[in-house]
C-alpha cells in the first residue's frame, strides 16, 4: 500500500548507526539514543560529507543520506574490523 | 584520507571475476574484464603493487575475488536493489573473504553511459577498501563514501586524486620502477575495450533511459506530501525532502493496481482532500484509487462530472486536476477551460464554471498538470518548465518560469550557451538554455 510517509527522524538515525556515526542498539539494554548523541552524530556526518554541520536532519542532510553509497560505514571502530572476520569463519 | 591499519604483506596479488552483471544488457564480460583491470591499474600505477588476474585453475582462490551480488548473500552486508548501497569491499588480512568485492546486482551499471552507475568509478573505490583505505572526507578523493558520477570517458588515463595517492602510498610505498604499471603483465597484454564501444539497442528501451531531465512529464500530481511525476508507462517519486526515491522511474503498473494493461499515459492525478482518494484521469474515463488500489466500480466514465464547456461541448479528456490548498476547491482543466468542484461531502460543481484559464496571468492556459503545496501555492508543469501562483492569487504581476528538471528532477543547471554577436549586427550576445 501507499505508505506514509516514513519517518525521517528514525531512518535517520539508522542511517547514522548503519554507517558508524552512532553506536548500534544494543538489543541487551534496549538504551535508546540520546537527542544529544544524534545531534553530535549528525553533526559529525555533516562536517565528513562537507556540508554546514547544523546537527540538524535539514534538507541538504536527507538529500544526502538519499544518496547512493558504498555499504561499508565511514568510522570504522575495532569491533567492524572482527564482526567481518568472525562471521565468515563461522 | 584514513586507512584502517590493515595492509597485504605481499605486493602480486591476483584478482578474478566470479560472475558478471545480469541486469544491464550492454555490460558484457569482456567490458567488466577491461573496466576491472584498469580500476586495479590505478592503485599500481603508483605503487609497487602488481595485480595478476588468477588462471583459471585459480579462480576462486585469488586475493580479491569480485561478484556481483543481490540482496542478502551471506556476508553480512545485504544490498538493498537500486540506489541505496552500491558496492562494499573486504579489508586486506588473512581471512577468507579479505579483498573480496561486492557489487549490487540489481544497479544499472553502465560505462560511458550517464543513464546508470559507472562502474568503472565505483571499482575504483572498493579496490581502495580491499587495499587498506577507509572512507575519505577530502574532495577530491575516490573514497568519498557517495557517488559522485563517472570519471570521465578516458578510463586508461584516469590518474588517482591526490588523497588517494597519498593514501595508498603510506601503505604501500611510492612506486619505485617506472616502465610497467599494469594490472596485467606485460603492460602490452592490457585489454583495449571490445567493439563497438557503446552498443544500444533501440528497439529494447531500458526504462532508466526514460529521461527525467527532458520533462514533458504526462501528470503531476501531490499525494500525502509527496509528489509523483508520471511520464509514459513510469514515474518518479519525490519524498517531502524534495529528494527522489531514485534518480530511475518506476514502472506504474507495477506501483498503482488496477489501470488497464497497457496504459501508457495518464492525463491527471489529484488526492481527494475529504477521504485521501487518489483519482486518475486517463482519456475519457476515471478511476479512483484506495491507496495504490482501484476500487471496485471503476473506470466510470469522465461524463459524470459533466464538463460542459462554454461551445456546449463535453470534454473529451482532462489536462489538469488538483485541489487548491487555498480555498480546498478541486479543480479540472481541459481544452483552455477550469471547472470547480466541491467535494467536502458529495462532489457537485459549483455555479458559474467553466471559466477560461487564462484567468490564471503569467501561467500556460493548457498545463500539463497542477498541483499545491501545503502553503496553498499553485504549481502549474508544462513541458519542462513550473510557474508558482501564490494562494489565492490569480492575477500576480509576474509569475516567473522555473525549471522542472533542475528544481525537482535533481538534474544539473543547463550550461548557457553563449553565441557570437548577433549576425544582423545589432552586437547582442544571445543565451540559451536546455530549459529556456
Amino acid at each position: 500500500h501507499l505508505a506514509p510517509m516514513p519517518d525521517q527522524y528514525s531512518r535517520g538515525v539508522d542511517w547514522l548507526s548503519r554507517y558508524g556515526y552512532l553506536p548500534p542498539p544494543d538489543p541487551r539494554t534496549g538504551q535508546l539514543q540520546s537527542k544529544e548523541g544524534i545531534e553530535k552524530a549528525i553533526k559529525e556526518m555533516q562536517r565528513f560529507a562537507g556540508l554546514k554541520d547544523t546537527g540538524k536532519l535539514d534538507s541538504d542532510t536527507l538529500k544526502l543520506m538519499n544518496t547512493p553509497r558504498c555499504s561499508l560505514p565511514d568510522i570504522i571502530g575495532s569491533k567492524d574490523l572482527l564482526k567481518k572476520r568472525r562471521r565468515k569463519r563461522r | 584520507y584514513a586507512t584502517v591499519g590493515l595492509r597485504w604483506k605481499k605486493s602480486e596479488l591476483t584478482w578474478s571475476i566470479q560472475n558478471y552483471p545480469s541486469l544491464h544488457p550492454f555490460l558484457k564480460p569482456d567490458y567488466v574484464h577491461y573496466i576491472m583491470t584498469h580500476a586495479l591499474k590505478a592503485w599500481s600505477d603508483v605503487t609497487n603493487l602488481n595485480f595478476q588476474a588468477a588462471s583459471s585453475s585459480e579462480q576462486n582462490r585469488a586475493d580479491i575475488m569480485i561478484s556481483f551480488a543481490r540482496s542478502l548473500h551471506d556476508d553480512g552486508y545485504p544490498f538493498d536493489g537500486k540506489g541505496g548501497t552500491l558496492a562494499h569491499a573486504f579489508f586486506p588480512g588473512d581471512y577468507e573473504v579479505a579483498g573480496d568485492t561486492h557489487f549490487d546486482d540489481e544497479e544499472s551499471w553502465t560505462y560511458k553511459d550517464d543513464s546508470g552507475t559507472d562502474l568503472f568509478a565505483v571499482a575504483v573505490h572498493e579496490f581502495g577498501h580491499a587495499l587498506g583505505l577507509s572512507h575519505s572526507s577530502t574532495s577530491p578523493s575516490i573514497m568519498r563514501p557517495y557517488y559522485q558520477g563517472a570519471v570521465g570517458d578516458d578510463i586508461e588515463a584516469y590518474i588517482l586524486p591526490d588523497d588517494d595517492r597519498h593514501a595508498i602510498q603510506s601503505l604501500y610505498g611510492i612506486k619505485i620502477s617506472t616502465p610497467t604499471t599494469s594490472p596485467n603483465k606485460p603492460t602490452s597484454q592490457l585489454p583495449k575495450p571490445p567493439n563497438p564501444p557503446h552498443p544500444k539497442v533501440p528497439s529494447q528501451p531500458d526504462p532508466s533511459i526514460q529521461n527525467r531531465c527532458e520533462g514533458g512529464f504526462d501528470a503531476v500530481a501531490n499525494i500525502r506530501g509527496e509528489i509523483f511525476f508520471f511520464k509514459g508507462p513510469y514515474f518518479w517519486r519525490i519524498q517531502r525532502s524534495r529528494s527522489l526515491v531514485s534518480l530511475q522511474p518506476a514502472l506504474i503498473k507495477n506501483f498503482w493496481m488496477g489501470l488497464p494493461p497497457g496504459t501508457d499515459k495518464i492525463d491527471a492525478v489529484y488526492e481527494r482532500k475529504s477521504d485521501s482518494r487518489i483519482i486518475f484521469f486517463i482519456g475519457s474515463q476515471y478511476w479512483v484509487f484506495k491507496d495504490t488500489a482501484a476500487m471496485s466500480g471503476y473506470p466510470r466514465p469522465l461524463s459524470d462530472w459533466g464538463l460542459i464547456s462554454h461551445d456546449g461541448k463535453e470534454a473529451k479528456s482532462v489536462e489538469a486536476a488538483f485541489v487548491w490548498a487555498h480555498n480546498g476547491k478541486t479543480y479540472i482543466f481541459s481544452g483552455g477551460e477550469f471547472w470547480r468542484f466541491s467535494e467536502a461531502e458529495k462532489r457537485h460543481q459549483d455555479a458559474g464554471y467553466p471559466r477560461f484559464s487564462s484567468l490564471w496571468k503569467g501561467v500556460p492556459s493548457n498545463p500539463d498538470d497542477i498541483i499545491t503545496g501545503e502553503e496553498g501555492d499553485a504549481y502549474f508543469f508544462k513541458n519542462n518548465s513550473y510557474w508558482v501562483v501564490k494562494s489565492g492569487e490569480l492575477d500576480q504581476d509576474s509569475v516567473t518560469r522555473k525549471s522542472t528538471a533542475v528544481d525537482w528532477m535533481e538534474c544539473p543547471e543547463p550550461t548557457p550557451t553563449t553565441l557570437p554577436g548577433n549576425p544582423r549586427g545589432r552586437g547582442g550576445d544571445c543565451n540559451c538554455g536546455i530549459s529556456g
